[in-house]
C-alpha cells in the first residue's frame, strides 16, 4: 500500500504527545469521568503540572527525543496525484498530510496528589469566624481549594478529612489542635452520655446529643464541626453516608500524644505513671483501651524506660542530623521506637532495615533489635 | 492555580466501541511518522507540482509511503534522492494526541496512538 | 532542483532528558 505525504508549510504548534497508561485509558474508556490538567503553586508558572481524574494524581514529565515525529491526517487529495513512476511501485491510495512535529512527550507517573492549604486559616472555634463576605479568605469555598491543589477530589476529601478541615458557612478552615481537643472530648462525653453506639455514629444524633442543654449563641461546636470530629477521628460506614465508626485507636493515640505534651516534656516520666496520667485525660469511663507502644514516634527514652515527648517536627530534616540527634538524646534504641522518627525520610523506598544500616548500627539482643550510631 | 478540563468529544465513540488502531493510521484517520535525522521541507510556496493548497491550506508533498502490512515492513521515498528503510512498531504505551487551543481555552484529546511508522536507519539513494 | 526535500540523519538517538512541566509551556 503506497500513500502519498505532503506536509502544511506552516505547522500548528498547539499539539502534544500524552503517555496513556492503563489507569488512564481506564479513565479515558468510562463516559462519566473527567480528567483536568492543573499546576500547583500560585503564579501560572510556579508548580508542576499534573493531570488529575476525580481519584488519581498523575505528574507529567517532559521526555525530549533527537528525533522528528510527524503528526499526520488523511486528506483527499482535489487534484490527480501524478505518478510518480521512479519507484515501480503501485499508485498510491490515499494522501497524508503532516500537521504537528514534536521532538518531546509527555510521560505520565501516578503520584500522591498533594492539598494546598497554604491559605486555609486556623479555626480555634471563635465566634468571629468567617469575616463577613469571607473578606480577607483567599480561599472561598471547597472548589477553590480543590481548584488549587494539586490534587484529585478524592484525595482531597480523604487528606481534608485526616488534617481536622472543616466547612463553617462554606468557608474552608483547618480547627486547631485545641479546638479540635475540646470538641474531641465534648463528643465523646455527650456520646456516652446519650449512649449512642460508638460503631455507628451518625451526624444528626451526635451533633443533638452535643447540643443539649447548650446556649446556642455562644456554640462553637456547630453541625459542621462534630461532622469533622467524625471525620478525623472515625470511618465511615460502608454504604451508609452519614453513619462513621469511632476509631478508638486513632481518638486514644490523639489523647496520649497531649499527655505526653502535658506530663512529660520538661521531664520524663515512669511508662506506669503516664499511663495513669494518659487514662485520666480520657471523659470518664471512656472504653479505649491504652500501650505505650501505640505513641511511638512521640516520645525517646532518656534513662532506662522512662519517656519524654519528642515532637518530629524539632527534629532536623537531613536524614544524617536526624539519625545524630536522636542518637544524642537517646544512645540505643529499640529498633520499632527509632523506625517512625526516620521513615519519612526514606524517600527511595528502601526496604527499612536496608535504610536504618545506612546511617546506623543494628545488633539483636534476645528478641529486640537495637539501633545505635556507627 | 490554573486549571482545565480535558475534552474527549472527539474520542467518545472510538472509546466506546473499543476500536483501536491496528495498523498504520487510526480509525480516525491520523498517522505517526518517526525519523532519526532532521527532515527539511520548504516553508515558502513555490509554483511546482509538488505544491498544492487543500481546504485553504498550503501544502508541499515531500513523499512516498509504502508499507508491506503482511510483514510490517515500510519504504520512505524522502524528495527524489533518498530512501529509507523501516517499520511500523506498536508503541510501549499508546500516545493520546492533545490539541491545546489557546485561543478558545479549550484542550481536546483527538485521537490515540498505538502505532508508529518509525524510520532509524541511514538514509539510501535511490538508484 | 532549488526546492530542498532532504533528510539529514542523526547517528544515534536520545531520549533521557527529562524534566516537569510549567503551564506556560503547554499552551506556547
Amino acid at each position: 500500500m503506497s500513500l502519498n505525504l505532503h506536509e502544511r508549510l506552516s505547522i500548528d504548534r498547539s499539539f502534544r504527545l500524552l503517555h496513556l497508561t492503563p489507569e488512564l485509558l481506564e479513565v479515558l474508556k468510562d463516559p462519566n469521568s473527567k480528567l483536568q490538567f492543573k499546576a500547583a503553586g500560585n503564579d501560572e508558572d510556579d508548580g508542576d503540572v499534573v493531570l488529575c481524574s476525580r481519584e488519581k494524581t498523575w505528574l507529567l514529565r517532559q521526555k525530549n527525543h533527537s528525533n522528528t515525529t510527524m503528526l499526520m491526517h488523511e486528506f483527499t487529495s482535489e487534484q490527480e496525484t501524478p505518478l510518480e513512476t521512479t519507484f515501480g511501485l503501485p499508485s498510491p491510495m490515499s494522501d497524508f498530510a503532516g500537521f504537528a512535529r514534536t521532538t518531546f512527550e509527555y510521560e505520565t507517573k501516578e503520584v500522591s496528589g498533594i492539598l494546598n492549604v497554604e491559605s486555609i486559616p486556623i479555626h480555634n472555634g471563635s465566634s468571629d469566624f468567617p469575616p463577613a463576605d469571607g473578606r480577607d479568605l483567599p480561599v472561598k469555598s471547597m472548589d477553590d481549594l480543590l481548584a488549587s491543589s494539586a490534587c484529585s477530589e478524592k484525595e482531597c476529601l480523604l487528606q481534608w478529612g485526616q488534617l481536622g478541615g472543616c466547612v463553617i458557612k462554606g468557608y474552608p478552615c483547618i480547627l486547631s489542635s485545641d479546638f479540635l481537643t475540646k470538641a474531641l472530648h465534648v463528643t465523646l462525653m455527650s456520646a456516652m452520655a446519650e449512649s449512642l453506639n460508638f460503631s455507628r455514629l451518625r451526624l444528626g444524633e451526635t451533633f443533638d446529643a452535643v447540643n443539649k442543654d447548650i446556649d446556642q449563641e455562644s456554640n462553637p461546636y456547630t453541625i459542621d464541626v462534630i461532622k469533622t470530629i467524625l471525620e478525623k477521628y472515625g470511618e465511615k460506614v460502608k454504604d451508609d453516608d452519614d453513619c462513621w465508626q469511632l476509631n478508638q485507636k486513632k481518638v486514644a493515640v490523639w489523647y496520649g500524644i497531649r499527655a505526653l505534651k502535658k506530663y512529660a516534656s520538661q521531664s520524663s516520666i515512669p511508662p506506669a505513671e503516664f499511663l495513669i496520667k494518659w487514662k485520666s485525660t480520657f471523659p470518664p469511663y471512656a472504653p479505649f483501651d491504652i500501650e505505650i507502644e501505640m505513641l511511638r514516634g512521640w516520645f525517646f527514652r532518656p534513662t532506662g524506660s522512662s519517656l519524654q515527648y519528642l515532637p518530629k517536627n524539632t527534629l532536623p530534616s537531613d536524614i544524617k542530623e536526624r539519625f545524630m540527634m536522636l542518637f544524642k538524646l537517646q544512645s540505643q534504641w529499640d529498633m520499632d521506637d527509632i523506625v517512625p522518627f526516620v521513615e519519612e525520610l526514606n524517600s527511595k523506598g528502601l526496604k527499612i532495615d536496608v535504610f536504618l544500616m545506612k546511617y546506623a548500627r543494628k545488633r539483636r539482643v534476645g528478641k529486640k533489635v537495637i539501633i545505635s550510631s556507627r | 492555580m490554573p486549571s482545565i478540563n480535558v475534552s474527549k468529544r472527539q474520542l467518545q465513540t472510538l472509546l466506546q466501541s473499543d476500536q483501536h488502531q491496528t495498523s498504520v493510521s487510526t480509525p480516525l484517520g491520523n498517522m505517526m511518522l518517526e525519523i532519526q535525522g532532521d527532515l527539511e521541507l520548504p516553508r515558502q510556496w513555490s509554483e511546482d507540482q509538488r505544491f498544492t493548497t487543500i481546504d485553504k491550506e498550503q501544502l508541499v508533498r515531500w513523499g512516498l509511503l509504502h508499507i508491506d502490512p503482511s510483514r510490517n515492513n515500510a519504504i520512505l521515498f524522502v524528495g527524489r534522492k533518498q530512501r529509507l528503510l523501516g517499520s511500523l512498531v506498536k508503541l510501549d504505551t499508546p500516545l493520546g494526541l492533545i490539541k491545546f487551543n489557546q485561543q478558545d481555552g479549550i484542550v481536546e484529546m483527538q485521537d490515540i496512538f498505538y502505532y508508529k511508522v518509525l524510520f532509524k536507519s541511514r538514509p539510501l539513494p535511490i538508484m | 532542483d532549488e526546492i530542498r526535500i532532504w533528510v539529514r540523519y542523526k547517528e544515534g538517538f536520545s531520549d533521557a532528558v527529562r524534566k516537569n512541566v510549567s503551564w506556560s509551556s503547554l499552551w506556547s
